[in-house]
């Protein structure tokens, strides 16, 4: 037996409104741990990588007696959420063999129950390792911010060169009708945490990657305040949202090469 | 121009 009560629907909503578009189908692999996705995108350019912790507080109760999979179409699954409210305790269950995933929504007063079934499916999909990394860099930044350069940039190009360095971050496009850069300092003086940019650096590091994949990443915008950008010259970009109680939502992204 | 990786190469298969 599987049964996860998430407290907030709102995050589960939000978390599969961010990967939909990129991930069509996915396994939720699910074990006394927690529940761990990963996905890659069907260019083998993008992968996620969800992990939901049982131990956490974003849990009221968590019980999986045995390792299972839920093979599930992510498309589906936001219709289905779409029927919570964004106050609704959402419990998830499903059977030790299963077939099916039944998500039972619970208002906050209790006075209405919703419970909808989806078929579960078989999905092949190749279990990648994630190499342990120590990165050059690790940036630190509004998840606002973030989403406001990628959207910004991504009308005049379709990369973006990413430049860390000790004064902080740049972010460059290049494109055939115009160029832009938005020069982002470390911040000491600010109040909030959320609201700082911060740039640990071992090493300075000068990369490209496709908007396409980054603006699609800040779907998941809404679910932190903060997003972390690790990056190591030729190798592929890591997008962390923290996911307060529960986890995190990581994006990996290959980079763009010379030729 | 730049081409675009893949991740393959970059992760162990399990």
């Amino acid at each position: 037996m599987f049964e996860a009560k998430m407290l907030q629907s709102s995050v589960l909503k939000k978390i599969i409104e961010s990967l939909k578009d990129l991930f069509a189908d996915a396994n939720f692999d699910c074990s006394s741990s927690g529940i761990t996705l990963q996905d890659m995108d069907s260019s083998h350019v993008a992968l996620c990588y969800l992990k939901l912790r049982s131990d956490e507080e974003g849990f009221e109760d968590y019980r999986c007696d045995r390792n299972i999979t839920l093979g599930v179409n992510l498309g589906l699954m936001s219709k289905i959420l779409k029927c919570a409210g964004n106050d609704d305790v959402v419990t998830l269950r499903a059977e030790d063999e299963p077939n099916i995933l039944t998500f039972i929504f619970d208002s906050k007063n209790s006075e209405r129950v919703s419970k909808y079934d989806i078929k579960l499916m078989e999905i092949d999909s190749e279990l990648l390792g994630i190499p342990d990394t120590d990165y050059s860099c690790v940036v630190k930044m509004p998840s606002h911010e973030f989403q406001r350069i990628c959207s910004n940039l991504s009308q005049l190009g379709d990369s973006v060169t990413i430049d860390c360095h000790k004064e902080g971050v740049d972010f460059k496009v290049a494109g055939e009708q115009g160029s832009g850069a938005i020069k982002l300092k470390q911040t000491t003086s600010v109040d909030k945490e959320e609201d700082q940019v911060t740039v640990q650096l071992n090493e300075p590091v000068t990369q490209s990657f496709a908007l396409k994949f980054l603006c699609a990443f800040t779907k998941a915008t809404s679910l932190s305040d903060t997003v972390n950008l690790s990056l190591t010259q030729d190798t592929p970009v890591v997008v962390e949202y923290p996911i307060a109680q529960h986890g995190y939502l990581r994006f990996y992204l290959a980079p763009k090469i010379e030729e | 121009n730049k081409l675009q990786a893949s991740l393959n190469p970059f992760f162990v298969h399990k």
